[in-house]
């Protein structure tokens, strides 16, 4: 553990409580995509089988079963509780094309070619471009609530202080992984337009607008 | 060697 993976780690918990209090206070589910918060509940599912049978840390173990937990409670909001707010006709990425690219990519790359190692490594795929429906629908809305763009800021950052964490394990521990790294520059990457418009609107205390 | 017990990261 390092100061960047434990920040990361923070910034992923808060971006989940911010979408939480989002939901819960304003009553609604408008502007999130219900496609992408489905796709983290597979990511982490996926993921975490090793729960039953790798054990890392306290740490690790109360975090995975959070975030399992957690995805599931707000799945649950978007399709029962809070389902009239919810509008799919925005929400029109289609998710079989990140699907079934993610599952052949884990299939060919993968460091051992077992069960779950290819669900970890599709894992890691399917994170990287979960977020593209919700920022689809950014794109197809042009506009979005102030907490939204916070939860989807602090998304970014927990990405984004994963790759400081990937350099300092470089030096320190001399260790590489591949997958995550590669996966991980990409994910981050898809942030930056995002970033762009958040760093020079909304902490400007201006409306989340994208150019018409 | 791949990082196969690696795996600590969430």
């Amino acid at each position: 553990m390092n100061l960047f993976r434990l920040l990361g780690d923070l910034a992923h918990l808060a971006s989940i409580f911010i979408l939480l209090h989002k939901i819960q206070t304003t009553r609604s589910c408008r502007g999130i995509s219900f496609k992408t918060q489905a796709l983290y509940v597979l990511v982490f599912l996926t993921r975490y089988v090793d729960l039953f049978f790798h054990w890392v840390s306290l740490y690790n173990f109360v975090m995975k079963i959070f975030f399992i937990a957690s995805s599931c409670y707000i799945l649950y909001l978007m399709k029962y509780r809070f389902r009239p707010t919810h509008d799919p006709s925005l929400d029109t990425f289609k998710i079989e094309y990140l699907l079934g690219p993610c599952f052949v990519l884990a299939l060919i790359f993968n460091y051992h070619f077992e069960l779950a190692e290819v669900l970890w490594a599709f894992s890691i795929y399917l994170e990287a471009v979960a977020i593209f429906p919700q920022l689809f629908m950014l794109q197809r809305t042009g506009e979005a609530e102030a907490i939204t763009t916070h939860y989807l800021a602090a998304l970014g950052v927990y990405r984004a202080l994963y790759i400081p964490n990937w350099i300092y394990r470089y030096f320190t521990e001399g260790v590489v992984d591949p997958i995550a790294v590669v996966a991980g520059i990409v994910q981050t990457g898809l942030y930056l337009d995002f970033f762009y418009v958040y760093f020079t609107k909304v902490l400007q205390g201006q409306k989340f607008e994208l150019p018409a | 060697e791949a990082p196969k017990d690696n795996h600590d990261e969430l």
